[in-house]
């Protein structure tokens, strides 16, 4: 464990504190994507399928388990609480997340660690994190302005990954033989969709305006 | 500590 990694855990961590904070006090989800909470729920499923055959220690079992129970806690809460799902934006949430699915797996398929379900799992997993944000940034654009809670939610959930990014490259200078290519540059790609939310987060935040993203 | 996969990280 290094400073880059538990940074970027606890910045996961904050992140998902953060949008249980604004559906618990506004009780509301307006601005946020359902989509994007349930690729996330699938990518857990996926990636902490060895929670119960490989004890790493318990920082990371205990993780893993609250990132899986606070993203089903949030997809349940946008789909059956009776006051919070009102508020959903159904007609913004559009991205068909179904092409997200079926091209990670495909790319899971064919670019692996090893032909096994679980590192099959794990690949689609990483593949799956990278896109998952799509649908919650297109729904930032489509829902013009963005509550402060929403927008420091994406900022934190593009944050952790970049943190991830210095941990690798921190773990290859100091570590023999590691390699973590699959990871890495799907982090890249992760941490780029976010490169223009980083931008209009910075202006709002530097001239002290609301964000808003272009539509 | 044997890891079957290598991924230690979240």
């Amino acid at each position: 464990m290094n400073i880059f990694r538990f940074a970027g855990d606890m910045t996961h961590l904050i992140s998902i504190l953060v949008l249980l904070l604004k559906i618990y006090a506004t009780k509301s989800c307006s601005g946020i994507s359902r989509k994007t909470q349930e690729l996330y729920a699938l990518v857990f499923l996926a990636r902490y399928v060895d929670i119960f055959t490989e004890f790493i220690s318990v920082y990371n079992t205990i993780m893993k388990i609250v990132f899986i129970a606070s993203t089903l806690a949030i997809v349940w809460c946008m789909r059956g609480h009776r006051v919070v799902r009102r508020s959903y934006d159904k007609e913004l949430d559009t991205f068909r997340h179904y092409f997200l699915i079926a091209a990670s797996l495909v790319l899971a398929l064919l670019v692996h660690e090893k032909f096994t379900f679980q590192e099959i799992l794990w690949a689609f997993s990483i593949y799956l994190e990278a896109v998952a944000i799509l649908p919650q940034l297109v729904l930032l654009q489509r829902s013009g302005n963005v509550d402060n809670l929403t927008g420091q939610y994406v900022f934190f959930l593009g944050a952790y990954r970049g943190l991830y990014i210095l941990n690798w490259i921190y773990r290859y200078f100091t570590e023999p033989h590691f390699s973590r290519w699959i990871a890495c540059v799907s982090g890249l790609v992760q941490t780029a969709l976010y490169a223009d939310f980083f931008y209009y987060y910075f202006l709002s935040w530097k001239n002290n305006a609301k964000l808003k993203l272009p539509a | 500590l044997k890891l079957v996969n290598n991924h230690d990280e979240l």
